[in-house]
């Protein structure tokens, strides 16, 4: 993956990566059952926006997933890492 | 919790957050 | 990206997705200064386990930002999503 800007050389999207990520994770933790650290999270990061969320699991769990078993299909893991057939066609292609 | 919740015991009793595309990552000892 | 397989087809590499997904999101808490919901995570989850963090911000913080910042360079979003130039020409490539 292209390599980012050094430290502090904030790219546009960043403040806008990191209020979504934040969202994510809250979703996240609702959707594993975590309940108390979702609340406790938005507290602490002092969040005031209402959220509605995503079906189940929601995105950062869906994407996570893929991104995992891209990363174990990729050639020179997939020796040790178990990886779905689609993964592995996908990195072939 | 949900069945999107992580296994109650990872396999490992020490858990390392490491880059896993750093090259001395090794994800079978994970 | 290619679809994953539909609810209950665990795809082999899940349960080591859904770990480390957990562990990052974890040592996310703690860098972005959430220590209260990163424990209430842990216990709530059940990990009676010692975690070496990463360097700060951490994994998911930094994959999630560049992920974040091709998905506003991809070519029909760019012109309303703020993105690096890098992001753009990696997209272009």
């Amino acid at each position: 993956m292209y390599a980012k800007g050094g430290k502090g050389s904030a790219v546009p999207s960043d403040g806008q990566a990191r209020e979504k990520l934040a969202l994510y994770v809250y979703e996240y933790l609702l959707h594993v059952g975590a309940q108390k650290s979702a609340q406790t999270f938005l507290s602490e990061i002092r969040w005031e926006k209402n959220i509605t969320l995503g079906e189940p699991p929601g995105f950062l769990h869906s994407w996570w997933c893929v991104f995992w078993d891209l990363y174990c299909a990729a050639p020179d893991r997939r020796e040790t890492c178990d990886h779905a057939g689609e993964a592995k066609a996908f990195q072939d292609h | 919790l949900s069945e999107y919740a992580p296994p109650p015991n990872p396999n490992s009793d020490h858990l390392v957050a490491a880059n896993p595309f750093d090259d001395n990552y090794n994800t079978v000892s994970y």
